[in-house]
């Protein structure tokens, strides 16, 4: 099964 | 102080159709530009955006940026309560811990207000930088809102793969595989009817279907929806909000492991 990104690892916070 | 006036007021109960089963609690940030949310679900997957311009609002006034932390399964509680006819008022005052929805009948004959506890929310603000995409495919909401919903009674994920053949939605479960695959077809009788396919670069990405599902509950806010798809960025699902603005939903990809 392929593993699920996070948001995080493309959008930095602010 | 703080008073939006919504004649559309279904456009704000459709909103939080869309939103309450991803996302528990939200800050609603109102400012000159409009109202609107930014907020992910609990396990970091997926990102809803809303906006609501100013000009969409028959009347609005926010003196000073404020942001307001709801409930939104509580909102969409009270929200039921307006008619699809109805004109919603929202209201708040500075330092005030509670908002006021107003609902007035069409004919003005009825008028009703709710008024709802606000919460503390650690907002957690992402940085969304405007970006390139290899592919964008417009096609009706309906049609796409069909392809998750069918897709998902056979597996829990769907590869959306962009060609200049079309855009083709695979998924593989254990009772077998599907495959569903939309040419561009612009010889329609109205525009929002059109699937038209922008391709710079072929792409292909894996989702999860039950994401993909929840955001097609936004699907009677606009006929069509636009999916932007780039391979190292998580997809863009867009409904138009009439004259108002967007309600747009990211989602991460999976990754082979």
């Amino acid at each position: 099964t392929p593993m699920q990104n996070d948001l995080g690892e493309f959008f930095a916070m602010v | 102080m703080l008073e939006l006036r919504l004649v559309q007021g279904s456009l704000l109960k459709k909103v939080l159709e869309a939103t309450k089963d991803l996302v528990t609690d939200a800050n609603f940030d109102c400012s000159a530009t409009g109202f609107s949310l930014q907020a992910m679900d609990s396990s970091h997957v997926a990102l809803v955006a809303l906006l609501l311009r100013s000009e969409g609002f028959e009347h609005y006034r926010c003196d000073r940026n404020i942001s307001m932390g709801m409930n939104l399964n509580n909102m969409s509680k009270m929200l039921k309560c307006a008619g699809n006819d109805d004109i919603i008022t929202i209201k708040g005052d500075d330092g005030s811990d509670t908002v006021t929805f107003m609902f007035e009948s069409p004919n003005q004959d009825k008028i009703s207000d709710f008024e709802m506890k606000l919460m503390d929310i650690d907002s957690e603000h992402l940085g969304i930088p405007e970006a390139e995409y290899h592919a964008i495919v417009k096609m009706p909401s309906s049609e796409f809102q069909r392809i998750c919903k069918d897709l998902s009674s056979i597996g829990d994920t769907v590869v959306i793969s962009v060609t200049k053949e079309g855009v083709k939605f695979s998924t593989r479960g254990d009772i077998g595989t599907a495959n569903i695959v939309c040419r561009q077809n612009k010889t329609v009788d109205k525009p929002e009817e059109a699937t038209i396919i922008e391709m710079n670069e072929p792409v292909s990405l894996t989702f999860a279907l039950r994401y993909l599902n929840s955001f097609t509950k936004a699907t009677p806010l606009s006929e069509s929806v636009t999916v932007s798809l780039s391979s190292e960025l998580p997809v863009v699902v867009e409904y138009k909000i009439a004259d108002m603005g967007y309600i747009r939903f990211y989602l991460a990809p999976k990754i082979e492991d």
